[in-house]
């Protein structure tokens, strides 16, 4: 006991009274889901998300064609959703920004990328969408080309595309950039949502990076 | 394992419920809404020390006289109740950047309760 340098209650038959250590307990719960989170304390939450948001990204993650990542590991394991910022976007394309702080930064591995996006498509329409992974190098101010994707969207509504390593890199890194440029550049052509309930966003599963062990002689 | 109800001093699972929303945790944990923690108290005499709950029967009741018979007495330390079963908590919430995270905590709820 860190407090009473005395023996654990637990280990010398006392009973522990509930009601005189409700703050004690609650304290000790709040430590223990932060220490197996690993955050020094909890988020403050600067970037509200709406609850329309939040519904539609939690609906359409539970779909049919989720993909189960099946490997047997010990290690510690998140789904993370991240909403895009989509500040700078033009008519001919949309761009959007994905954070990931802390825990993502460095320290665990992502293992796989999904970006989801809605798509409003004039009556019988089809387009073709180039998808841009623009990354940040090391010693270098400007974003470049990592990779690019190119998805056929026949039909207005949800479409998902499973991202590669470099998007699962950038994200290691903590900051994703992707531009979602329609191919047939007509104004109003297609038109990609970014409303309450349409937000894009990017779901990432992540695993902590095992721990490299040193042993002492 | 046993739960702790009446009188009885020996050890036993407590039922303990954090709710989130009474520690001001309810704005960046989006589920659940609070989780049965528990905790193990109460006594645990040398004769019953490694037993994984206090089960009722003669084999064990013949071993129990047998321990307290032979036991050597409780200076020097002693046996501790603590958890012999514990599962997960699976929690929905918001990170920093407002990203939402989903993951499972290992051993968050206490199951059941025994002796060292």
């Amino acid at each position: 006991n860190l407090k009473t340098d005395g023996s654990c209650p637990a280990c010398w038959g006392a009973t522990f009274d509930l009601e005189s250590q409700r703050e004690l307990l609650l304290d000790l719960a709040k430590k223990s889901i932060l220490d197996k989170l690993h955050l020094s304390q909890r988020p403050t939450l600067n970037r509200p998300v709406s609850r329309a948001a939040l519904k539609t990204a939690l609906q359409r993650l539970r779909g049919p064609q989720r993909e189960t990542l099946l490997e047997h590991d010990q290690r510690q394991e998140y789904e993370i959703i991240s909403f895009a910022d989509t500040g700078l976007s033009s008519v001919n394309q949309t761009r959007l920004e994905f954070h990931f702080s802390g825990r993502t930064a460095g320290g665990v591995e992502v293992r796989q990328t999904r970006l989801m996006f809605f798509v409003q498509l004039p009556p019988n329409a089809t387009e073709t969408m180039n998808i841009r992974v623009l990354v940040l190098r090391p010693y270098d101010t400007n974003l470049t080309l990592a990779s690019q994707y190119m998805l056929q969207v026949d039909t207005s509504g949800w479409h998902q595309l499973l991202l590669g390593p470099e998007v699962q890199a950038a994200c290691s890194q903590g900051r994703l950039t992707l531009e979602l440029v329609p191919e047939s550049q007509v104004a109003h052509s297609s038109l990609i949502l970014g409303g309450f309930s349409h937000r894009p966003f990017v779901a990432a599963q992540v695993r902590v990076k095992g721990k490299h062990r040193v042993r002492r002689r | 394992g046993i739960d702790c109800q009446g009188a009885s001093r020996m050890c036993c699972r407590q039922e303990f419920f954090v709710d989130f929303r009474e520690i001001g945790w309810h704005d960046w944990i989006i589920q659940p809404e609070g989780y049965a923690m528990n905790f193990c108290t109460g006594q645990c005499p040398l004769h019953v020390a490694g037993m994984p709950g206090i089960s009722a029967s003669f084999h064990t009741a013949v071993l129990n006289l047998l321990k307290a018979n032979t036991a050597t007495g409780t200076t020097g330390g002693g046996s501790c109740c603590v958890p012999t079963s514990r599962r997960p908590l699976s929690l929905l919430y918001y990170d920093r950047d407002s990203n939402i995270v989903k993951t499972d905590i290992p051993d968050m709820v206490v199951e059941a309760c025994g002796c060292s």
